[in-house]
């Protein structure tokens, strides 16, 4: 039974790519076949895992607006589809087209659910679906609430990173109210965590505070390994085992989709 | 003569608001009048100057989309501002109701230059302008770019940071060519630097071939007091004045502004 998770959080910087980049690698290395789908029109998951956009023939933005083109295949989603560095990970990749997505489908039918209906085939093949999502509520952060069963909400810690947590907790209530009954949070994880700073550790305790029983107890650490990996094109696992990022996102791993293993 | 900047990366978690606020308040301790204008729906810059977005009774959202309102009253620019813990430094903040602009502006006339519209009052009354933005290219940046005279870009010293710049740089001679012929590039500044990275020093090198004599010298190392700051509700030269943090943003102050004062 395929289940796709969005990694959401409208704050910029917060961990996003990050998360969903290396929870998608640890789910493939432990023998799942994964779809990871970009839908930041950044395209910082593409870029991290390799994947050179200016080769592609389609991408995201196609499967969400280009209704011509889907009428002459059977499989659009099978079209777009790319191979990764890593086994067993395949990418929708995007492109900076999908910046124009949210103007595209702002007067189309059924705009919200557009991105559920595109990845429904991806339902039978993968086993898990994860999605990265943009600094924003908007129309594809709304999309990709929809196609999601379950929510990952990355949580800097730092003072601004509180700030639109209720915002954001809004948002996904009207979209279970409105658009997808089933979506649930997950949980939250906390990232770039520097266990030196006070900060870090009071922002910590407010989170933990704010979502009681919610929050996951392996904590993403600040370290560098984690920022260089995307340079090389690989998940931190594949770029550094050893590093203190790898095996916090291995322990993530573990804890999220841990009954999964069974 | 009043000149407005734009603070912009579509980049998330880059550095924007910390820029927008240490900027604002360098001029005004130098003894500008300043108006910090938050146009970013998460309101980062209106709660890390400690203004509790719940006691507002106007913001931008009004300014940029009531025209029923506006009507009523000669001055609604002034029945906005208000003023901050720095002597000099006046906010048009920012609540969440803004994120709900884009949409209400969409089908506006004349929707890129609301913003250039109603900050035309504030020309004569401040010395500077700054306007701190969303990480988007959406239409409350491209608002903020057709208002402002020159646009500053902070770049975070890490690998994502320069995969959006090309697109920046599109949108930003798209605005110059249709909408603000005068707008101007002032410089790129580099932030959350941590020299004991080969990373960031790699991605420096690159910004600095990449926008050969634009890079300001002045460059913002990775601070905690930075991120301490904001929970404070004050700039970092209030909040710990000796800081790493609060000398580079002085020193890029003055090197940005550095012939105002003259
Ligand atoms: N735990 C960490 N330690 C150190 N660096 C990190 C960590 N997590 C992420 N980074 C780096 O911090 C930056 C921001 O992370 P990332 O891009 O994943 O955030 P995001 O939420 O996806 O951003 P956006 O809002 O722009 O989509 C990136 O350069 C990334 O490599
Ligand atoms: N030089 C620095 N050293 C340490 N922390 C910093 C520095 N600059 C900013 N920060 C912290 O990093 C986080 C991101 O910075 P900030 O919010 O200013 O970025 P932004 O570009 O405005 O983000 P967004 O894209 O969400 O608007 C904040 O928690 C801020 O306090
Ligand atoms: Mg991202
Ligand atoms: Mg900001």
């Amino acid at each position: 039974m395929t289940e796709a998770y969005a990694i959401v959080n409208q704050k910029g910087g917060v961990g996003k790519t990050t998360t969903a980049i290396n929870l998608a690698a640890g789910a493939a290395r432990a023998g799942q076949r994964v779809l990871l789908v970009d839908v930041d029109p950044q395209g910082n998951a593409t870029s991290g895992l390799g994947v050179e956009r200016g080769k592609l023939d389609r991408c995201m933005y196609d499967l969400l607006t280009d209704d011509e083109w889907k009428e002459t295949t059977d499989d659009p989603l099978g079209d777009v589809v790319v191979p990764t560095s890593v086994e067993g990970l395949w990418l929708v990749p995007a492109t900076i087209e999908l910046a124009g997505a949210e103007l595209s489908l702002a007067a189309a039918i059924a705009r919200e659910t557009k991105l559920q209906q595109v990845l429904e085939p991806g339902r039978g093949r993968y086993d898990l679906i994860i999605i990265d999502t943009a600094p924003s509520l908007g129309l594809l952060t709304i999309n990709s609430l929809a196609a999601a069963d379950a929510v990952i909400i990355p949580i800097q810690c730092e003072y601004y990173a509180l700030e639109g947590l209720s915002q954001l907790l809004r948002v996904i209530k009207l979209v279970q109210g409105q658009i997808n009954q089933h979506l649930r949070i997950a949980g939250v994880v906390l990232t770039m965590f520097d266990g030196r700073t006070n900060l870090a550790r009071e922002v910590a305790e407010e989170v933990v505070a704010h979502f009681p029983g919610r929050v996951y107890k392996s904590v993403i650490p600040r370290n560098v390994r984690l920022a260089e990996a995307p340079s090389h094109g690989l998940p931190v696992v594949a770029y550094d085992r050893s590093s203190t990022g790898a095996r916090a996102y291995q322990s993530l791993y573990e804890e999220v989709f841990g009954d999964a293993q069974a």
